[in-house]
C-alpha cells in the first residue's frame, strides 16, 4: 500500500502547503509516483498545482460527502508521476456534515482502503490550519505524520497541544500513527530566534527534527503565482535544494526503519 | 457602548494576533480603554500579553459556554488600560459544541450586551484562522471586521471567500457589520510580491485597504517571547511605528464616519 502522510500543524502559515507542494514535487523527481489531497477549503496546493477553481469538479469534498471513489477524483498536474485531489470552499461545511456522519473520521481512510503501491508510492495530504474532523480525518488515514514548524515564537507554542492530538488518534483510531519528523520552516540562519527555536527544538524533540532545514526564500514564495512548484520554477534556488534535501532524507528514514 | 472590531482571516499566518496585540497597545497609547478577546485556542494573544496557561482560570470558554460575564471573565494586562479574556485550548471543542446550541452565533453578542462606553473605548477579537463558529461568533458580536493582508500570493486568494462569508453574516445575523479595513501586513518593500499584492488590493478594494502599511519587521516578531507588544519591546521600531500610525488612522477614519 502507498505511504500516507499528513502535513499538519494548527498553526497557521507555517509552510504546510509549501511543503505538501515542494516535497511531492521532489519525491517525483526521485521517480515515486505521489498522490496530494488538498483537505484545505482554502485550496491553496490546489492553486499552487495549477487547478484553478472552476476546473475543480471532482474534489476531496466529494470523497468525503458523496462517496467518490479516489481514482474518479484524481487530477493530473503538469508534472509526470504528482496527482491532485483538489479541495472546493464547501470542504468547510464538511466539517459541521461530518460532524453527524457514523463514521464521520474513518471516511478518508475508507476512501484510500482499495489503493495499492501500484497507484502511488506516496500520498500527501495537506491540511487545514486547525484540529478539526478535516484533519483528524487526515490523520485517522495516514501512516505518519510531518509536522512543519516555523522558527517563530508562536510555533513552538502550539507543539504541545497537535502532540495530544496524535496521541489522542493514535488511541482512539489509528494505533499505527507515527511522527514522519519535525521540519524546521522559514528559517534564517542570522537571527537569534530561528536559532533559538531550532535549539529548543532539537533539545525536546530530539530525532524526531529533521537534519533538513528550510530556509526563509523569496523564490519559494514567488512560484505558486505562477502554478509551479519551487522545484520547477527556479531550480537552483535555496528553497528547491532544500526540498530535495527533505526528499532524500525521508526516503533515507523510510529504509532505516 | 463600545466599538467592537474582529480581526479575522481564515489564511492563517497573516499577523492576526500580532495586529490584535499592537493595535491595541497603540490604542492604549492614545488614551483608550481596550479589552482585547482571544478567540483561538491557540491563545497567541494571551501569551503575546504574558497571561500564561496556567493562568487562564476565567476564559472565553466560560463565556460562550458557561453564561459567564465579561466583566467576571476580565484579566489585567501590564499595560495600563488593556484588559484581556484570555483562549483555553478547550475553546477548540467549543466549535462543536455550540452547533448545538439554539442561539449558538449569538453567544458573544449577548455577552457584550450589557457593556457600556464607560467600560471600554474598543474591544478587539483575535480570531483563529478559520471561518468556524466562533469567528462567526465574533462577526456577528462585532461592528467591523478588520483583515491583515499578508503581502503574498496565497493571501489575495482567501479573500473572497472571507468577503462572502461577512456579507452572510450581515444577510443573517448582523446587518450593521462594517468592514473596518484591509491591512497590509508583513510589507516588503524592496520585493516585487509585495508591491504586486499592494498593487491587485487597492485596484480591487480601494478605499477599505489601510493607507498603513505594516513591514516585516524583525522586532515585531522577537516581541511575543517577551510577553509585550512591539511598542513596548522596542519602541523605536519600524514595526513600532507602522502600528501607531495605524491606530491614528483608524481613530481619524472612526471621527470621519
Ligand atoms: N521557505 C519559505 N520561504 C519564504 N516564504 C515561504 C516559505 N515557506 C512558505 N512561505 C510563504 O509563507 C506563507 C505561508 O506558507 P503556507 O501557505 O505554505 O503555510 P500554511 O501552513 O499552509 O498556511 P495555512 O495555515 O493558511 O494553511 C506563504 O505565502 C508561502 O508562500
Ligand atoms: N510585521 C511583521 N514582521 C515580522 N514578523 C511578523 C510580522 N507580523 C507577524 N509576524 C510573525 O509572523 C508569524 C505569524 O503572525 P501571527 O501569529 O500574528 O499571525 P496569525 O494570523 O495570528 O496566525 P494564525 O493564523 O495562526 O492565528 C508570527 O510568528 C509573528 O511573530
Ligand atoms: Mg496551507
Ligand atoms: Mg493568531
Amino acid at each position: 500500500a502507498p505511504r500516507i502522510i499528513a502535513i499538519t500543524n494548527q498553526k497557521g502559515g507555517v509552510g504546510k502547503t509549501t511543503t505538501a507542494i515542494n516535497l511531492a514535487a521532489a519525491l517525483v523527481e526521485r521517480e515515486c509516483k505521489v498522490l496530494l489531497v488538498d483537505m484545505d477549503p482554502q485550496g491553496n496546493a490546489s492553486t499552487g498545482l495549477g487547478i484553478m477553481s472552476d476546473q475543480r469538479d471532482r474534489s476531496t469534498y466529494d470523497v468525503l460527502m458523496n462517496d467518490m471513489s479516489v481514482a474518479d477524483a484524481v487530477h493530473q498536474t503538469d508534472l509526470d508521476g504528482l496527482s491532485l485531489i483538489p479541495a472546493t470552499t464547501d470542504l468547510s461545511s464538511a466539517d459541521i456534515d461530518l460532524a453527524k456522519a457514523v463514521d464521520r473520521s474513518q471516511k478518508l481512510r475508507k476512501a484510500f482502503s482499495p489503493l495499492s503501491q501500484k497507484d502511488w508510492d506516496y500520498i500527501l495530504i495537506d491540511c487545514p490550519p486547525s484540529l478539526n474532523l478535516l484533519t483528524v480525518n487526515a490523520m485517522v488515514a495516514a501512516n505518519s505524520v510531518l509536522i512543519p514548524l516555523q522558527s517563530e515564537f508562536f510555533a513552538l507554542e502550539g507543539l504541545s497541544q497537535l502532540m495530544l492530538s496524535i496521541r489522542e488518534v493514535r488511541q482512539t483510531a489509528n494505533p499505527d500513527l507515527r511522527i514522519e519528523g519535525v521540519l524546521l520552516t522559514m528559517f534564517d540562519k542570522r537571527n537569534n530566534l530561528s536559532q533559538q527555536v531550532e535549539e529548543d527544538a532539537r533539545d525536546n524533540l530530539g530525532e524526531i527534527v529533521f537534519q533538513t532545514r528550510i530556509p526563509r526564500n523569496i523564490r519559494v514564495s514567488e512560484s505558486p503565482s505562477y502554478s509551479m512548484p519551487v522545484l520547477t520554477y527556479d531550480t537552483a534556488s535555496q528553497g528547491a535544494v532544500a526540498y530535495r534535501a527533505l526528499a532524500k532524507e525521508l526516503l533515507n528514514r523510510a529504509e532505516a526503519v
